[in-house]
């Protein structure tokens, strides 16, 4: 709880409609992004407890990428094999929402929680996104993208795999055509 | 009047129009057709010196409106049976992914703007507009901090700012047959500039200081990236209920947890 509450006086902090808006110094911006980040991370550790108490599993072992929306995850650039995805769903009503993981390139196998495998598609990062260097230093130039279907709480696995498997269990390359 | 030639992309449920030169120009989704098309424009901030310049407070820019700045685009498809996604690069500084999945009746704008560049000495306030055929008469809705939508009305005021409003969730407008939805994902300034045209601020580079006591210009030298979400629908359903479940999950999105696998995890 302790950590929750440093979640919560950050967002009590971004209320001032200087952190909304940016109408303040750029350092004060940078101390926001701060206060806001350290306390994300201290949220995202009780996160992990929790995790912890539903599995055999220690804390360090869970990961959360909290860079996604920049397509950047320390832990499955290097070809994911036996990833566990652990989907949390924040709303009150069961969800199907398409979720992207960073990968590189490769084939891949999703399965949900029954062990029925989840159709899945490799797609290119846009270049300019790539291009991007200083933003994104890591490898992957590939999302792979499947629906993630959820309660409360589910888990995906994604097994790294060589392409010559049952096609449709594994992931579908995009077709591209370059007008 | 003649169609546009040019690319399709489309799944069960949408349909984008293409023309030749890379430019979105229909959307047919929820059993409605529309000409839609999409820019990226800038509004020169006023100089140094002027009655008032744009800076973290104010937005002043000319009276003109915004500059044109990209006739023709280099475009990218990649098809799939999940997402189809349409790559365009504007310029070196403006690039966008449109995206539409499969089952999802929306079509998602993934946009990429900066560094924004200031070598004219000029800052720089950068909008994307969505035109459409849909004949609004003024009237444009917009979100209070996500919750009650508000009626507002084009040329209240005469400049362009005092046109803007705050969009923290949507921004919609309808006439009697169609209705088109932009779903934001941050709080942006938005208007409806021209009938049936529906803007969204996103990224701003301004180099003075607007007097208003923040005593330094919004210089923003980085990157911004976001998503902007189009519905299209028929006008006379109730799709604002729809509208706000959605609103909910694109605020409130899945939060993934990566791990090894291991046994009994079930």
């Amino acid at each position: 709880m302790n950590n929750l509450n440093k979640l919560k006086q950050s967002l009590g902090i971004m209320q001032h409609h200087d952190a909304i808006t940016g109408t303040c110094k750029q350092h004060v911006v940078n101390d926001y992004t701060r206060i806001l980040s350290s306390a994300l991370t201290l949220a995202e550790h009780t996160a992990k407890m929790a995790l912890q108490k539903l599995t055999s599993l220690k804390t360090g072992q869970f990961v959360s990428c909290l860079q996604l929306n920049i397509s950047i995850c320390e832990f499955t650039q290097n070809r994911p094999n036996n990833l566990l995805v652990t989907v949390y769903n924040p709303l009150t009503r069961a969800t199907k929402q398409y979720v992207r993981i960073p990968v590189p390139r490769g084939y891949y196998m999703v399965k949900d929680f029954k062990g029925n495998a989840v159709k899945s598609q490799l797609v290119p990062l846009p270049e300019e996104l790539i291009a991007l260097k200083y933003l994104r230093p890591n490898l992957t130039q590939y999302d792979l993208v499947f629906e993630a279907e959820v309660e409360k709480l589910g888990h995906y696995h994604i097994k790294s795999t060589n392409g010559d498997f049952e096609s449709q269990n594994v992931s579908v390359d995009s077709e591209m055509k370059e007008l | 009047s003649k169609e546009p030639q040019g690319e399709m992309v489309g799944n069960s449920l949408v349909k984008l129009f293409f023309d030749n030169n890379g430019f979105l120009w229909k959307v047919e989704m929820n059993g409605v057709s529309a000409n839609v098309s999409q820019k990226f424009l800038f509004y020169e901030a006023t100089k140094e010196g002027d009655k008032q310049t744009s800076g973290a407070y104010i937005s002043a820019p000319l009276i003109q409106g915004a500059n044109i700045r990209s006739f023709k685009i280099d475009l990218k498809i990649y098809d799939g049976p999940l997402v189809k996604e349409i790559h365009q690069h504007f310029n070196n500084w403006t690039s966008q992914v449109i995206r539409i999945y499969e089952g999802v009746s929306r079509v998602e704008f993934e946009w990429l703007i900066g560094p924004i560049p200031v070598g004219d000495r000029l800052g720089k306030e950068v909008v994307t507009v969505f035109s459409s055929d849909i004949r609004n008469q003024y009237v444009f809705h917009t979100d209070s901090n996500g919750r009650e939508m508000i009626n507002r009305k084009r040329n209240i005021m005469k400049e362009i700012p005092g046109n803007y409003y705050p969009i923290t969730g949507r921004i919609v407008l309808e006439d009697d047959k169609k209705r088109m939805t932009l779903l934001n994902d941050r709080a942006q300034g938005g208007s409806c500039l021209g009938d049936g045209t529906l803007e969204l601020m996103l990224h701003r580079r301004l180099l003075h200081d607007d007097s208003r006591g923040l005593g330094e210009p919004l210089n923003d030298t980085t990157v911004a990236r976001g998503k902007i979400y189009m519905i299209l629908n028929s006008a006379d359903n109730d799709t604002a209920t729809e509208e706000r479940l959605i609103q909910q999950e694109l605020h409130l999105p899945v939060w993934l947890f990566f791990s090894r696998s291991f046994l009994n995890v079930n």
